[in-house]
C-alpha cells in the first residue's frame, strides 16, 4: 500500500508538470489545444491528491493540505496570467504574473518531495 | 482532523538560539488549538527566507510569522501576504516599513547600544576592539552594530578595527575572529552581535592563548555561552528574550484570526549577564 | 559494461540553441566508444553552472566539456578540475586564462564585429540602434557587445540608445525588445546577441506592428529565426556552428585520454544570413 | 523488488547524512566516538551502493557509479580535513576542505534524487 502511494505521488509530480508544461506552452504559442491540456492535467494532479487525502496518516494529512492548496494557488495564478495574455496584453503586462505561476510550480514540487519522503519515514 | 497551521521561519533552520523562539511558540500554539510549522532557510541566504514566506502563502496556511534579513527585499513579499489575507508577524528582526501586522523582539539599536555600554565597562574608555556580526546584510546585526558604534563614539575614544561577518555559523565566527586576532594583536574586546558569533571567538581566543587578555562581550544565553562565562572565556552577554518572541507572535496571529486587531511593536527587554550575575 | 562518460555542461538545459551541440558532440562520442551525459543549469545561474562543474568532478568522470558563463569565477573550479585530473575543455564561451586544455568555438569579439557591420549594411551609418544580449555578466555576450560598440564606433555615427538583458529566456526577450521600442521609439535596429533574443524581438516588433521599420540582426539559425527571416520581420542572423563545437570538444578530450596532447584554441567561422542567402 | 532498491536508496541517504552529522561533530567537539562513527556509516553507505550495484539496470548503473565516486570523494576531502584538525591547525588552515566536504554531501544527495526517481521511471 506504501507502493501505490508513491506511484500516485509520482502521478501527481508527472501531471503537474504536464500542467505546467501546456500552460507554458500556450502563453508562447497561443495554441487553443495547449489550453485545453492544461487544465486536463491540473485536474488529474488535483483528483490524485484527493485519493491520497483518502487514507492518509496525520503528517501526510498536513502536506496533503498544503499541496492541494498550492496547486488551488497554482492554477489562479495561471488562470490571471491567461486572461490578461487573451486579452491581447503584451508580455509586460502578464509578465509577473507569469513569473508567479512558474514560482508556486515549484513550491509544488517541493511538497511533493516532503511527501514522498514522508511515506519512506513510515 | 488536522489543525490550522502556522509557519514560523527562522533566520537559519539549524542555528541553536531559535529553539527557544519554536518553543515559545509551541507553547502558544498548544494553548490555542494550532499548529506551529517550524521552518528556516538552510543557509542564511536572502533568497532561501523570502521563498519560504512564499511558499507557506501559496499553501495558504493560517499564519506566517517572518524573520526578516534585509527588509528591503523582504518588503514585496511580506506585502503581498497581508494583502492576499495572511496574518503576517515578524519576529526578531523587523521590517517596520511594511504592511505586517506586528513585530515582536528585541529593539536591536538600543541592545548594540548595550552592548557598547558594557565593553566600555569592561575594558575602559581606551583602545582597539573588534565586531563579529552574524551576515553584513542581516537587519538586526547591521541595528546592534550601529547602536554600538553609536555608543562607542559619543562616550569613549574606543575605536573599532574591523568588522568581520560570520554569517551566523560557528566555524565561520572563529575564522573572522582568528582573522581579526591575526591581523590587529592590540585588539582588546571582541563584540560578537548573534548568537553562535561569542561561542566562534571563544575557540579563537582559547586556542590561541589569549583567555583573559581579550575580552568577548557577546549576544544571548545559550548553554555554551554561559559555559564559557564560568570558565572567564567569555566576559559577559545580552540575553533577549527568544521564548518570549515565540510565545507573543503566535498569540498576536491567533487574536488577528479570531477577529481581534492586535498591531504593533511588542518589544522585549534585554539583560548583561556577567560571572556575578550567572 | 557502462563506458566512460564525458559531461557536457551547456548555457541553460533547455537553450534550443544547445541542442546541436550536444548532437555533434554525441556523434563523436559515439566514434570514440564513450557517452556524453548532457546537462546545464535549469536558469542562467553562474552558481548553478560552477555546481554542475564540481558535480561532475567529484563523481570523478572521464571528461568535463564547460560553457563558461563568468570566468572570473569560473576560473577556480576549472582549475580545481585540471589539476585533479580530469581533462576539461570550454565551449562556445571561454575561459582563457585559466588551466582549461581547450576553447572550440566563436570568436565572440570578432562576431560581435561583424554584426556590427551587418548593422551598418542594413541601416546605414546614422541613427540610434538598441542592443538585446542574453546575459549582462556572460562572458560571450560581452564580447559580443564589445566588438559591435567598437566596429560601430570606428565606422559610423550610429548611437547605442540602450542595452537590456534577457538573461537568454524568450519571453524576457520580448519583454526587453517592447520596454527599448516604447522608451526608444526612433530606434532603427535591434542587434540581438544570444540564440532566443533575435526571436523575442522579432515577437515584440510583429506585436507592435513595426515589422520592416525595425530591422532586427541576431545571433543563430534556429528554425524559428529562419522562418521569421523568411517571413521579413528578422533581417539577418549571425551564425555560429554549434554542433562542430560539441565534435570538436569530444574529440580534444578522447585525444589527451588517449595520451595525445591536443590543446589550445580552436576557433569556428561565421556567416551572416540573410533573405538573399537563406 | 523496486520496492527493495528505493528501500536501500533511501538507506544510502540516511547513512551519508549520518556519516557526515558524526563528521562534523567531530570537528566540531573532537569527540573520538565522532570520528568512529563518521566512518561507520560511510562504510555502510558504499556497502549499500555495492549491493545495488548487483543488480541494475543500464541507467541506474550510470547514475550508482557517480555516487559511488562521489561518495569516495567524500571520504577523502573528509579525510584531508580531519588530518589537518588533529595537527592542531587553526580553523583557517582546515576551512576549505570543510566546506568542499560540505558540498560534495550535498552533490551525493542529488545522486541519490536522481538514483530513486529512476527507480519510477522503469
Ligand atoms: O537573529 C538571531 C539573533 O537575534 C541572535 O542573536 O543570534 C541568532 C540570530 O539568528
Ligand atoms: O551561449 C549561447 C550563444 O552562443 C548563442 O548565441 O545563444 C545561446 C547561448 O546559450
Amino acid at each position: 500500500i506504501m507502493m501505490n502511494k508513491m506511484s500516485i505521488t509520482n502521478e501527481i509530480k508527472n501531471n503537474l508538470n504536464q500542467s505546467f508544461f501546456h500552460f507554458n506552452q500556450y502563453i508562447l504559442t497561443n495554441a487553443e489545444e495547449s489550453k485545453r491540456l492544461y487544465k486536463f492535467y491540473y485536474d488529474k494532479a488535483v483528483e490524485d491528491v484527493m485519493a491520497l487525502q483518502q487514507d492518509s496518516d496525520i503528517r501526510s494529512k498536513y502536506i496533503l493540505r498544503d499541496l492541494l492548496n498550492s496547486l488551488g494557488s497554482f492554477k489562479e495564478a495561471a488562470d490571471r496570467t491567461i486572461e490578461i495574455y487573451d486579452d491581447r496584453s503584451g508580455v509586460d503586462v502578464y509578465y509577473d504574473e507569469y513569473v508567479w505561476t512558474k514560482e508556486i510550480v515549484s513550491y509544488c514540487n517541493t511538497f511533493i518531495s516532503m511527501l514522498s519522503d514522508s511515506y519512506f519515514d513510515y | 482532523e488536522i489543525k490550522p497551521k502556522i509557519v514560523l521561519i527562522s533566520h537559519v533552520y539549524a542555528n541553536p538560539y531559535w529553539k527557544q523562539v519554536r518553543l515559545g511558540a509551541e507553547k502558544a500554539a498548544k494553548e490555542r488549538g494550532v499548529i506551529v510549522d517550524f521552518q528556516g532557510p538552510e543557509s542564511a541566504s536572502v533568497e532561501e527566507g523570502i521563498k519560504l514566506i512564499k511558499m507557506a502563502y501559496a499553501a495558504r496556511v493560517s499564519g506566517i510569522i517572518a524573520y526578516v534579513q534585509d527588509e528591503t527585499r523582504y518588503n514585496d513579499v511580506i506585502n503581498k501576504v497581508i494583502e492576499g489575507g495572511i496574518p503576517l508577524v515578524t519576529v526578531d528582526s523587523d521590517a517596520e516599513n511594511s504592511k505586517r501586522l506586528a513585530y515582536v523582539g528585541t529593539d536591536n539599536v538600543e541592545a548594540g547600544r548595550v552592548g557598547g555600554r558594557e565593553v566600555i565597562r569592561q575594558i575602559g574608555t581606551e583602545g582597539k576592539v573588534a565586531v563579529i556580526m552574524g551576515g553584513k546584510s542581516v537587519k538586526n546585526q547591521i541595528e546592534r552594530v550601529e547602536g554600538f558604534k553609536s555608543y562607542i563614539s559619543n562616550n569613549s575614544s574606543i575605536v573599532i578595527a574591523a568588522i568581520e561577518s560570520s554569517d551566523s555559523y560557528l566555524l565561520e565566527a572563529e575564522l573572522a575572529a582568528r582573522k581579526i586576532l591575526t591581523q590587529h594583536p592590540d585588539v582588546k574586546a571582541l563584540f560578537c552581535t548573534s548568537a553562535l558569533d561569542g561561542l566562534g571567538a571563544a575557540k579563537a581566543v582559547k586556542s590561541l592563548g589569549l583567555t583573559g587578555k581579550v575580552k568577548i562581550i557577546c549576544f544571548d544565553d545559550l548553554p555554551e555561552t554561559l559555559d564559557n562565562i564560568e570558565k572567564g572565556i567569555i566576559t559577559s552577554t545580552v540575553v533577549q528574550q527568544p521564548y518570549v518572541m515565540g510565545y507573543k507572535a503566535v498569540n498576536i496571529i491567533m487574536d488577528n484570526i479570531e477577529g481581534k486587531t492586535t498591531k504593533g511593536l511588542f518589544i522585549t527587554d534585554v539583560l548583561v549577564v556577567d560571572k556575578e550575575n550567572l
